[in-house]
């Protein structure tokens, strides 16, 4: 594991972290998008089927279990925390998230790169994640008032994959020349998605205003 | 092998 896989896991760890302890610390998860939260849950449900028919490393494994719970936790909290529900931003959480599941599981079936449950699900798991986060930043667009939990939130979630691109290119050229397009492309994508929140964030810091995307 | 798709990421 080189330095950027391990910086873009702990980005992503930590991006979860602060989620977490915005909701419990603030007992509100305004402004988070509770479809986004439930395709996470999806997304890691299927891409860790092999938890207990593969294993990779003790570290893979504990970051399996710790990203299924918390990514558990934190829909529980939304959806059946006495305080918490209350504050869900329900009216505003308006994208269809399961516009996303159907072509996402279509084109596992049409492209992968071994025709199992297993590969296939792996495979749906990827891409969903790359567009997971579309309801969160449409929810983000339609908010007037984004704390900076949740700024910081969406930043490392994003941050996480753009670390994860430059891993990829340096295990493809200083370690094992092999490509792997199904994680490059969803990867490439998922970053993609995130220039628009990423540029209006950087300049909310520079500027120490409040981040507000533009409508 | 797991390397070889980038299963042996997360």
């Amino acid at each position: 594991m080189n330095l950027f896989r391990l910086a873009g896991d702990m980005t992503h760890l930590f991006s979860i972290i602060v989620l977490l302890l915005k909701i419990h610390a603030t007992k509100s998860c305004s402004g988070i998008s509770l479809k986004t939260q439930e395709l996470y849950v999806i997304v890691f449900l299927t891409r860790y089927l092999d938890l207990f028919t593969r294993f990779v490393s003790l570290y893979n494994t504990v970051m399996k279990i710790v990203f299924i719970g918390t990514s558990f936790a934190i829909v529980w909290y939304m959806r059946y925390h006495k305080v918490v529900k209350q504050t869900y931003n329900k009216d505003e959480d308006t994208f269809k998230h399961y516009f996303l599941l159907l072509p996402c599981f279509v084109l596992a079936l049409l492209l992968h790169n071994e025709f199992t449950t297993m590969d296939v699900l792996w495979t749906f798991s990827l891409y969903l994640e790359a567009v997971a986060i579309l309801p969160q930043l449409v929810l983000l667009q339609q908010s007037r008032n984004i704390d900076n939990l949740t700024g910081n939130y969406v930043f490392f979630l994003g941050a996480y994959r753009g670390l994860y691109v430059l891993n990829w290119i340096y295990r493809y050229f200083l370690q094992d020349h092999r490509a792997r397009w199904i994680p490059w492309i969803s990867g490439l994508v998922q970053t993609a998605l995130y220039a628009d929140f990423f540029y209006y964030y950087i300049l909310s810091w520079k500027k120490h205003e409040k981040l507000k995307l533009p409508a | 092998d797991d390397g070889f798709s980038g299963k042996d990421e997360l």
